[in-house]
C-alpha cells in the first residue's frame, strides 16, 4: 500500500485543482518559506485525521478554504482526495486503488458554518468508515506517522509523564 | 495493562539504542522507566551519550544532539509500529550537514518498506532523495507544484518560469 | 507609566514595520495593542503580511515567515535600545537561502554600529560574515577554537587536524 | 566599545584555558553538533549575566565547571574573563581596557557547594559592581542583546500579555 496521488482543491493556498502525483520510497519536498510545503502535510491530515487534535495549524475548519490570496475571490468550499494504491489489500475493500475523500462547503450566507462530507471511492460514507478502514493500515494522524514541522523539538522538552504516554498510546 | 506497557517498553528502547548507536556513529542511549514496578505512576526518560562525550541529561545536550535522540526515537517507534506511509517536516533544522546527511540515509534505507515524504530546505537531504518535488508561488499567494526540480536552482529562489525548466 | 509604555510601542512599531518591509522584500507587518487605553490590562499583538498574501494571523504563517517575522521585531528593538554588542544563536534555522541571506545582509550593515557574533550551520550566513571562527572537538569531549576557519571544508566534519590546517 | 577577547578556563566543554580574540563589526562562528558553540554564548552569559533567568541551560552552576569527558579528570573550578575595549569610556573605569572576570570553585569534599568570586581588572568585586557597570553600556542578559538557540520561535509562540512584558521592561 502506499499514496499514489494527492488531489487538492480551494485547499488552504493550492487555489486552483492541483494534482500531486506519488511512487513509492522516498520523497524530498522543498521549496522557499511560505510556498506551501507544510500545506501539503495539512492536506493529507485533514483527510485522514478529522478528529485528530494535531489538526491543521488552523483555527477554525473555515479557514482552510483558499482565501483568495491578493487578488482571487475566495473560495466557498476545498476538496481533497488520497489515492491509495491497495493492490495488496491491507485496506479491506476488495478495490486494487482506495480513494478518500474529504470536502467542506460553507454554508451560504453564513461565515462560519460549514458542511463536511466524506467519500471512500466516490461512494458517500461516515467519518466512522474512515477511521475504521485506516485502522487496517496504522494510518492514523495521531500516530508517529506525521512529524510535523516544530515537532522535533518538542520530545526532548516535553515532561517524562507526558513521554511515557507516547508509549501508552502504542500499547 | 502493565504487562502491554512493558512489551512496548522493551521493544521500542531495543530498537531506540540501536538506531542512536547508528545515527550518531557510536554514541550510546536508552530509555528508562521512572518506575518500574507501576510503570504508570512515573514518567519516561532519555539518557544519551553523544560519541566521545559523557552520560549526559538530554537537556545538557546541543541542540542539534537533541535533534539527533529525537529523530532515533522517532525511527525504533517506526520500527516497532510499522506503517506504510511517513511525512518528516524539517526534522533536519538543527543538524550540521553530516548528521542531516545521516538521517537522510536511514529515511532512504526505511524507505524499502514504507513510503516517505520529507520537507526539507537542507541541499545534502535533498541530494540524498531519489525523488524530488518542489513547491513554489507561481502568482502571489498561489501554490504550484514543480515536478522533479532540479535542486541547483533552489538557492536563487526558483522563479515561476525558471523552476519549471 | 503609561506615557513611558506608549513612546516605547510607537518607537518600536515604526522601526518594526520598516525593518519587516526590508527583510520581507515588500511585506507589511504592525504592532498592536489590545487596549490602547489602559495598555497593562492588555497583551501584544503582531500581524503580518508578507509579500503577495492577505494579512495573517500570525499563527497561520509558514515557520520561516514567522521566523522572519521575528528577527524583525528583534532588529527593531536593538535599534530602538542599541547596545553594542549582540550575540544571535542559529536564528537562521527555519528561513531558506534566500531569507537566510537577507537577515546576514542585515546583521552586515548593522555591524557597523555594534559588534555581531552569529553562531550559524548555514552557508549562506558564512559567505555573509566578515570574519568566520571554527569551534570543533580536537579530543573526545574537548572543545578547541580554529581561527578564520575556511568554510569549505565545513561540510566533511572538520577531522581534528584538518581543522587546525 | 566593543568585547575584544574572551579566556574560558575548564568552562563546560573548553577544558582547559582557551584564549579567544575577537573584533569589531560581524563575526560567524560555526563547527559540527556538539562542538561547543552554544558553549561561548553561555560562556558570555556567565559573567554578564548571574542573576539572569537565562542563565546557562545547566541545572546548578557546578554543572558549569568541565566535567572531564570520556577521559580527563574533572576539573574543581572554572573561569570566564571577558576583555572590552573601552577607549569610548562607555564604562566609567577610566581605563582603555576593562576585563570583567567570574570565577567559580567548588568546596573541597562537597559536590555541590561552590564559591563565587568576581574580578573588574584583576580587582576583587562585588556583583553589584557588574550590574552597574554594565548598565552603562546597555548590556545585559536579559536584554534583547543574546538571541539563544530556539529563541527564535519563542517570540510568535509567546502569549500577547507576555510579548507586551517586553516593552514593559524596555521601558
Ligand atoms: N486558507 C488559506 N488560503 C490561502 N492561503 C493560505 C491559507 N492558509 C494558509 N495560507 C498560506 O499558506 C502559507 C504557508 O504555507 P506553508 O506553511 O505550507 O509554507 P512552507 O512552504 O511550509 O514554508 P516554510 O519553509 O517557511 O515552513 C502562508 O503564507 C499562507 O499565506
Ligand atoms: N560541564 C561540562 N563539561 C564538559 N562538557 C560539557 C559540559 N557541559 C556541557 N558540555 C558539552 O557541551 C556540548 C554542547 O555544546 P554546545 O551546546 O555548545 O554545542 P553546539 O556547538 O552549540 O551544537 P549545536 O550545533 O548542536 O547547537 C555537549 O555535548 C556536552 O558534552
Ligand atoms: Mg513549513
Ligand atoms: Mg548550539
Amino acid at each position: 500500500m502506499y499514496l499514489k496521488r494527492i488531489v487538492m482543491e480551494n485547499f488552504k493556498s493550492f487555489g486552483k485543482r492541483i494534482e500531486l502525483p506519488l511512487l513509492p520510497g522516498y520523497t524530498a519536498i522543498t521549496g522557499p518559506n511560505g510556498s506551501g510545503k507544510s500545506n501539503i502535510s495539512d492536506a493529507i491530515l485533514f483527510v485522514l485525521g478529522p478528529k485528530s487534535s494535531r489538526a491543521i495549524r488552523a483555527g477554525k475548519l473555515p479557514d482552510l478554504i483558499f482565501n483568495g490570496g491578493p487578488s482571487k475571490r475566495a473560495a466557498s468550499e476545498c476538496k481533497v482526495s488520497l489515492l491509495f494504491d491497495n493492490s495488496d489489500n491491507v485496506l479491506p475493500t476488495g478495490e486494487k486503488e482506495v480513494e478518500l475523500t474529504r470536502h467542506i462547503r460553507l454554508t451560504p450566507g453564513h461565515a462560519s458554518d460549514y458542511s463536511s462530507n466524506f467519500f471512500i471511492n466516490g461512494r458517500r460514507s461516515q467519518l466512522a468508515d474512515f477511521d475504521d478502514l485506516l485502522s487496517h493500515a496504522r494510518l492514523s494522524a495521531d500516530g508517529y506517522n506525521f512529524i510535523q514541522q516544530g515537532d522535533i523539538n518538542r520530545i526532548i522538552q516535553m515532561g517524562a509523564v507526558e513521554r511515557r504516554r507516547i508509549l501508552d498510546d502504542i500499547a | 495493562k502493565k504487562a502491554g506497557l512493558l512489551k512496548v517498553f522493551e521493544g521500542i528502547n531495543g530498537r531506540f539504542k540501536r538506531v542512536y548507536n547508528e545515527l550518531s556513529d557510536g554514541g550510546e542511549a536508552e530509555l528508562i522507566l521512572e518506575n518500574t514496578e507501576s510503570p504508570f505512576e512515573g514518567g519516561l526518560h532519555i539518557k544519551a551519550r553523544p560519541p566521545g562525550k559523557k552520560v549526559l541529561r538530554i537537556e545538557a545536550l546541543s541542540g542539534g544532539e537533541k535533534g539527533l535522540v529525537s529523530m532515533a526515537f522517532i525511527f525504533a517507534i517506526q520500527e516497532f509500529m510499522p506503517s506504510p506511509f511517513y511525512l518528516l517536516d524539517e526534522v533536519d533544522q538543527n543538524l550540521d550537514s553530516v548528521n542531516a546527511e545521516r538521517v537522510a540515509k536511514m529515511v532512504h534505507r526505511n524507505s524499502q518498506s514504507a513510503q516517505f515524504l520529507q520537507v526539507s530546505l537542507r541541499h545534502v537531504t535533498l541530494n540524498e532523495a531519489p525523488m524530488k518535488i518542489g513547491v513554489t508561488m507561481s502568482q502571489p499567494g498561489l501554490s504550484d507544484i514543480v515536478m522533479d526540480v532540479d535542486i541547483s536552482t533552489i538557492k536563487e529562489r526558483p522563479q515561476p518560469k525558471e523552476a519549471a525548466a
